[in-house]
């Protein structure tokens, strides 16, 4: 039996970009794109207020409008793009 | 398409742009050139002119810059955010910044321009082969010197062209000394370097003195980035040390082991758990023609569209043979209206001579010196001009049993009696002028002889001089899922088979209606041609499916016969 390799995972100094969760990339992104309204809410409100954003996000990339966080949402959060807002900017 | 809030443009048609900072990751000649391509995609389809000033305040001010760079937009180092720009406006309005944490390159992996040797400043070619040993990056092999080389062609032993990759040993960039080479070792605060340095500076880049004291002369450069360089991390420029260690383990390439992003990376000394000096390895880069292509369009007034293809859509991805889209120019067109009048007279060639003086000892050993070369750069014919340098017609039809091409605001004509050629270019706006630039397909219909354009979402129908449109074509009862009709095949008298994607619809011409049982898929009906044809039409009692620069040739029983070039069996260039 192999056994599978276990990655260790270092902090590489002057990296700019962080480990995050796909959930802070997620918040991250909407944030800076414009999706999300950046006043704070809370508890229910936030999460309703999340999916319309991710709804917002996948209808400007073409994605099928789920409202969650799914797999190609989350790649197409990673992929290369530019820095200008898609929404209110 | 989208436009920026009020509609922000320019209220000038001369705008004008002034590059402020280079990469070290090109050639200073190689981003002028992408920045001039990048604005000539905007200045084809508007009234719009593009202007470099080298001096004082332009309307688009460009800049490299890493992280903070100056404004309340902050980039995020490699990957990620790779440039931004602002709507027209005064001030920072206008401005395009790009993110030089990036890797800049014509989008296809390293796009490394020569210096001195014997191939008068060609670009290096990837890989080539030096004494039987294949290359993908310069080399210092077969030098002594430490002098990184490449060689202009694929085989050095049977070509021996060659040039210096870029290098601080050979010249700098920006500072104030003039393009000079490096001095090394200089002084600077009464430390001794030898090598470039971030030290001194907040923004990242690379710099050294050109005399060997910056402290009593003052005088510096930017370093360019090596051929083999990292970018980003902590060492950038410098080039990846093989083997290193890393987390007691040795590497003889580059590892995304310690990452969680599967980004390659490398140390740049024997030892990553010593010394912590690393960076990310080189990959294909981004096209930095089209980010800037795509920045202009910001700076011009226009906001990111939702349409994959268009070049507005925010999101980067390579594209080899580059046209704009139908929403990018309609967009464009929105606010500037179209292109009018012929395009001024392309100036005379302007002969440059560059000598390349070189030492006996700048030659990759097994070569000969060269002395003395001289170059003279002649401008290229304009390939929109010429239908033999067109590697992709927006579309082709059969116009008065003339085959008719269509490519950005021209189109050619071809005879069926002749073997000379293309005639043409004839601009569509003199003939159609209702017409926009681009034509994604076109037919006549054999009962009326009228003349059916499409662009986009929309149509024309011309009957002699009188139009009618633009209207949708949803009108004819193709869904709003097309975004353009690609192709168009005469089935019978009154009707017209009607291509986009991977579908085919029929449309009734004298009901102006598709007919029921429609869609169907393309390759069910026509087996063996490509399914992203992007010109079809009937010619000869063919049907003709185009990609690219090929052409399939199906016959009427609807079997391919031929697979041929569109350049020289249709244009017979």
């Amino acid at each position: 039996w192999s056994l599978p390799l276990k990655s260790v995972f270092v902090t590489f100094p002057g990296d700019i970009i962080k480990n995050m969760t796909d959930s802070e990339l997620a918040e991250n992104y909407l944030n800076k794109f414009g999706y999300m309204d950046t006043m704070k809410r809370s508890g229910f409100q936030s999460m309703v207020s999340t999916a319309k954003a991710l709804k917002a996000m996948q209808k400007q990339m073409g994605l099928e409008e789920t409202g969650e966080l799914d797999k190609p949402t989350i790649e197409a959060m990673k992929r290369p793009r530019c820095g200008v807002p898609d929404v209110g900017n | 398409y989208k436009t920026f809030d009020g509609d922000l443009k320019w209220d000038h048609h001369d705008v004008t742009y002034r590059i402020m900072r280079y990469t070290p990751d090109m050639d200073i000649s190689l981003v002028d050139d992408a920045f001039a391509r990048a604005f000539k995609v905007w200045s084809d389809v508007t009234p719009l002119t593009f202007t470099r000033l080298f001096d004082g305040t332009a309307d688009i001010m460009i800049s490299f810059g890493k992280a903070d760079h100056g404004d309340p937009y902050p980039f995020d180092g490699k990957n990620g955010l790779l440039a931004h720009a602002y709507p027209p406006g005064e001030g920072m309005q206008g401005d395009a910044h790009f993110d030089d944490d990036e890797y800049w390159t014509l989008g296809k992996g390293a796009a490394v321009k020569t210096h001195y040797g014997n191939a008068n400043g060609a670009m290096c070619h990837f890989p080539f082969t030096f004494e039987g040993k294949s290359y993908t990056t310069c080399t210092t092999d077969g030098r002594t010197d430490n002098l990184e080389w490449c060689a202009t062609t694929a085989d050095y032993s049977r070509d021996k062209k060659f040039g210096f990759c870029p290098s601080e040993l050979l010249y700098t960039f920006g500072g104030n000394a003039g393009g000079d080479k490096c001095v090394f070792p200089f002084v600077f605060l009464g430390k001794e370097y030898d090598s470039c340095t971030t030290e001194g500076r907040s923004d990242g880049y690379r710099w050294c003195a050109t005399t060997d004291n910056f402290d009593t002369d003052k005088k510096f450069g930017f370093c360019p980035s090596h051929g083999n360089a990292v970018t980003g991390g902590n060492s950038e420029g410098e080039s990846c040390h093989f083997p290193f260690e890393f987390l007691g383990k040795q590497y003889d390439s580059c590892t995304s082991e310690g990452r969680g992003d599967g980004k390659l990376w490398c140390s740049t000394t024997d030892s990553y758990d010593n010394d912590k000096k690393w960076g990310f390895c080189q990959d294909d880069g981004y096209s930095l023609f089209l980010v800037a292509a795509h920045e202009f369009g910001h700076a011009l007034g226009l906001d990111h569209s939702s349409i994959r293809e268009a070049l507005m859509y925010p999101m980067y991805s390579y594209v080899e043979d580059f046209s704009l889209h139908p929403d990018d120019i309609e967009g464009i067109q929105y606010l500037y209206g179209r292109k009018t009048g012929p395009d001024p007279t392309p100036p005379q060639p302007i002969p440059t001579t560059t000598d390349y003086e070189i030492d006996p000892t700048d030659v990759p050993e097994t070569t000969e010196a060269p002395t003395t070369t001289t170059t003279t750069t002649t401008r290229p014919v304009d390939p929109t001009k010429d239908a033999c340098k067109i590697t992709k017609f927006d579309t082709i039809t059969v116009i008065g049993a003339e085959l008719h091409f269509f490519k950005d605001g021209n189109y050619w004509k071809m005879s069926d009696r002749s073997d000379e050629g293309p005639k043409g270019p004839f601009a569509i706006s003199e003939k159609w002028p209702a017409l926009p630039a681009v034509i994604d397909s076109a037919f006549e219909d054999l009962l009326t002889r009228k003349l059916y354009f499409f662009s986009g979402t929309r149509f024309w129908v011309y009957s002699g001089q009188s139009v009618l449109g633009p209207r949708n074509i949803e009108k004819l009862g193709l869904p709003n899922t097309v975004q353009k009709v690609e192709g168009a095949l005469q089935r019978g008298k009154g009707k017209v088979l009607l291509f986009s994607g991977e579908s085919f619809w029929r449309l009734d011409v004298k009901a102006q209606k598709i007919d029921k049982g429609y869609p169907r898929y393309t390759d069910a009906v026509f087996g063996g041609i490509p399914n992203d044809a992007h010109d079809v039409f009937q010619y000869k009692g063919h049907f003709y499916f185009c990609r690219d620069r090929f052409y399939w040739r199906m016959n009427s029983r609807r079997q391919v016969d031929r697979v041929g070039y569109v350049k020289y069996d249709l244009l017979k260039c």
